[in-house]
């Protein structure tokens, strides 16, 4: 796996055709919402349980 | 027949004929521990035609559709099946038959313990329809065991595996051991820096990296006899057998305004590696 590929499929899941510039000055200001932080780490929770079959 | 939107079409049912059995084969512990099943043949022996049978046939008969289906009888005495494996046999020719079943022992490892046994179900059809068709096919008969002994031709289930202690992975890589050209197939820790990443940066919030893990190593060849057998398999390659999702959180903009978003990224993190030939059966996942 290389960070092109995570860039990749990074970019089909949020139908982007190219990686946003985002001035760090914004980033800064920006909290991470209760909700979003949690739906986060329930999918981490998750993801250590369910595998998906490769080839 | 209850939407408004379709008009109702009815079906007439032409034939409904076929000679069933079922067939029991008691498996717990006829799977070696650590062992991948390679392929579980059912072998079925076609008995002969009665002489007198065979004078009324004519030589061009059509064949019989044999078909092999999977039985589940679940807890709530309900049962369904899967469809296995299905050929075309002649009605003439008698003598050894043998079926593909390794998807129903697949499914059948899937059932939780105890497991009840394997439960095959063989049909025998016509394969034509229509006014010309004949009834030949109900000549097809396979000996069963109250005939008496595998001399007979009772039933068999032949289940070839191969012992993954010798042909399978080892698990995680050992860190303290370099390597080499013989080292055998294993899960090795590959760090995905995010934060080193200049496509990255302000915009990927979590996580700052993570463990993708990679598949690495050799693996041990089939022998000459099996890859004769099995020559639509290609060589055992080590290969990421499951993957887990990653999920991040990004900043992106929406309507002028910076959101923060949570996305899962499908097959980034290796679970678990296997050897594995190209063209191996991929076990299908039973229905719930």
């Amino acid at each position: 796996l290389t960070g092109q590929q995570v860039l990749g499929s990074l970019l089909r899941q949020l139908h982007l055709r190219e990686a946003p510039v985002i001035d760090a000055a914004d980033v800064g200001q920006l909290v991470t919402p209760a909700h979003v932080r949690a739906q986060y780490v329930a999918l981490l929770r998750c993801s250590h349980g369910a595998h998906s079959r490769g080839k | 027949r209850f939407s408004q939107n379709f008009r109702e079409v009815t079906g007439r049912l032409l034939v409904s004929e076929a000679s069933t059995y079922l067939l029991v084969f008691s498996m717990e512990q006829r799977l070696p521990p650590n062992s991948e099943l390679m392929q579980a043949e059912l072998r079925l022996f076609q008995e002969p035609i009665p002489e007198v049978e065979l004078h009324r046939l004519s030589a061009s008969s059509a064949p019989a559709r044999v078909t092999i289906e999977w039985l589940q009888v679940r807890e709530d005495g309900s049962n369904s099946t899967s469809l296995v494996d299905s050929r075309l046999v002649s009605i003439h020719e008698s003598g050894w038959k043998t079926f593909d079943v390794t998807e129903a022992v697949n499914f059948w490892q899937q059932l939780s313990r105890p497991r009840q046994p394997l439960l095959l179900q063989v049909s025998v059809q016509r394969e034509h329809l229509g006014p010309l068709a004949s009834g030949a096919h109900r000549l097809v008969r396979f000996s069963s065991q109250e005939q008496g002994g595998a001399a007979h031709g009772e039933p068999q289930l032949e289940l070839h595996t191969l012992d993954l202690r010798d042909y399978g992975a080892q698990g995680n890589c050992d860190p303290e051991v370099p390597m080499g050209e013989a080292t055998r197939c294993c899960r090795r820790e590959l760090y995905i820096d995010l934060q080193g990443m200049k496509w990255a940066e302000n915009w990927v919030l979590e996580p700052p990296g993570f463990l993708a893990y990679e598949c690495v190593g050799t693996c041990q060849q089939l022998p000459e006899p099996l890859s004769f057998k099995w020559p639509f398999l290609g060589p055992r390659q080590c290969v990421a057998s499951e993957m887990t999702a990653l999920p991040m959180i990004v900043s992106v903009r929406e309507g002028g305004r910076l959101r923060t978003r949570v996305v899962s990224l499908p097959n980034m993190r290796v679970q678990t590696c296997s050897c594995t030939s190209d063209g191996a059966l991929i076990p299908r996942r039973m229905k719930p």
